[in-house]
């Protein structure tokens, strides 16, 4: 049974894309068969493992899923990639959660782990995201605006987990862009840890311009910058995933 | 007629609502009337100032916007706050643009100023936003992502242009989160204004742990910190903007 990890969060610029891309790479790199999906009309995650976005939307067109899936440079990494299709897009915010997550689950037993990119958005995208996943992976800024709107995703979250069809857990909240110097950042740590205790994943990204520097090349920070603080944090970070199975 | 300044870009986290905030707060400070409007379902700008987010979403309620209008801390801000509403949001994204436009364009003549803070999407809520707006301000993150999705907001920013009624220009990019010392933004910096030329404004937005602190005291940057890069540079955003009338 495929593990779905739904990385989502409404705040923008919180690390969701960059969390998606190194775990999922992390995971492949560790022997696990790997699915990434772009569900972000943006297709930051396409372009992060160096493709390009599709004309049209897989999930808009009514073809089977494997028919879309695309090889990456990393062994045991698919890609279901993104576009930026504006009336694919309009198209997949007006479908029911439902319809999209039945198209999702068609094309994924083949896999360990599927990760799925969201947008910064509670829209219909991401709920169909929540209904189609097994867990779901919070990436928070250390930020003072990151605590605000955290209450309305898990609301949806709640919402998500009490339909019996649907077999939603937590997977875990992840501090990133972590800068030890800063107040905020120990301000922000101790509060979360307060809220959400154990959920809260031990492995902390630290704020590091290899890891940003990475997608202009194609890459991810594990195959940009091995030796890198963000990419031993991500890799820690897939044993702590892989330990919670 | 007021100038009503559309701060949008569909890339999360570049810092929309940190600019939204703190140049109202410096057109208030140079005695413009001045109105805020939160169109974000997150509300970060309405608790940057201080204030709490309605149940109940303004632009939903028929009242006339003049009754949902509170006054700030600062002397000639104004705020039309946002609110959290699920209901209300998906109610606003299922209207068209034009109904939006004309309950948000009844209540804002009575300022010199008005600049609205959009959510992270190319959604109904932003198209609606620019279809107001006699300008849009892009503010872009020194980052390689941040050229990725601009193409896209360019695009719809010239159908709103295109439209008789509308009377949209482009009043800017804004650099953010500059940090001199990484070769990342150098080259973000070189692109950008090699592309866009004069629209870029002069003005960068230095990365400074002050601006990013000031809403968890529900004060701008301006008011938080005075004499900090940040402000400083905010304040020069100012004048730059008031320049270019
Ligand atoms: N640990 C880190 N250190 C430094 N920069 C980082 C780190 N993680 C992410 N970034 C950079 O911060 C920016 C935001 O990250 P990212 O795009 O992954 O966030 P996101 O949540 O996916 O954004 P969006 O809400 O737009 O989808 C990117 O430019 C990215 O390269
Ligand atoms: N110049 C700056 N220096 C340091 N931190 C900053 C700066 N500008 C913004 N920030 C911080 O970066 C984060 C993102 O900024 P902000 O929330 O304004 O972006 P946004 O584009 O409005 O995000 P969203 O897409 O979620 O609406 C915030 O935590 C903010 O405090
Ligand atoms: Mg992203
Ligand atoms: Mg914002």
């Amino acid at each position: 049974m495929a593990r779905i990890v739904c990385v989502a969060n409404q705040k923008g610029g919180v690390g969701k894309t960059t969390t998606a891309v190194n775990l999922s790479v992390g995971f492949a790199k560790a022997g696990r068969q790997t699915l990434l999906v772009d569900l972000d009309p943006q297709c930051n995650a396409t372009t992060a493992v160096g493709k390009q976005p599709e004309e049209r939307h897989p999930l808009v067109s009514r073809d089977p899923l494997r028919e879309s899936l695309r090889k990456t440079n990393t062994k045991g990494l698919s890609l279901l990639p993104g576009s930026r299709s504006f009336q694919d897009v309009d198209t997949l915010e007006q479908r029911e959660a439902e319809t999209i997550r039945s198209h999702l689950s068609g094309g994924v037993n083949a896999y360990d782990f599927v990760l799925i990119d969201c947008p910064p958005s509670l829209g219909r995208l991401t709920e169909a995201a929540l209904t189609a996943s097994t867990e779901v992976l919070i990436p928070i800024q250390c930020e003072y605006f990151a605590m605000e709107g955290l209450t309305q995703m898990i609301q949806v979250i709640r919402r998500v987990m009490q339909e019996d069809s649907n077999c939603l857990e937590f997977g875990g909240i992840l501090l990133t862009m972590y800068d030890h110097n800063l107040e905020l950042t120990r301000e922000v740590d101790a509060e979360v840890r307060d809220f959400f205790g154990q959920i809260v994943f031990d492995t902390v990204i630290p704020r590091d311009v290899t890891v940003s520097e990475a997608p202009s090349h194609g890459l991810s920070a594990i195959d940009y910058a091995p030796r890198s603080k963000g990419t031993r944090a991500y890799i820690e970070l897939c044993m702590e995933v892989l330990e919670r199975e």
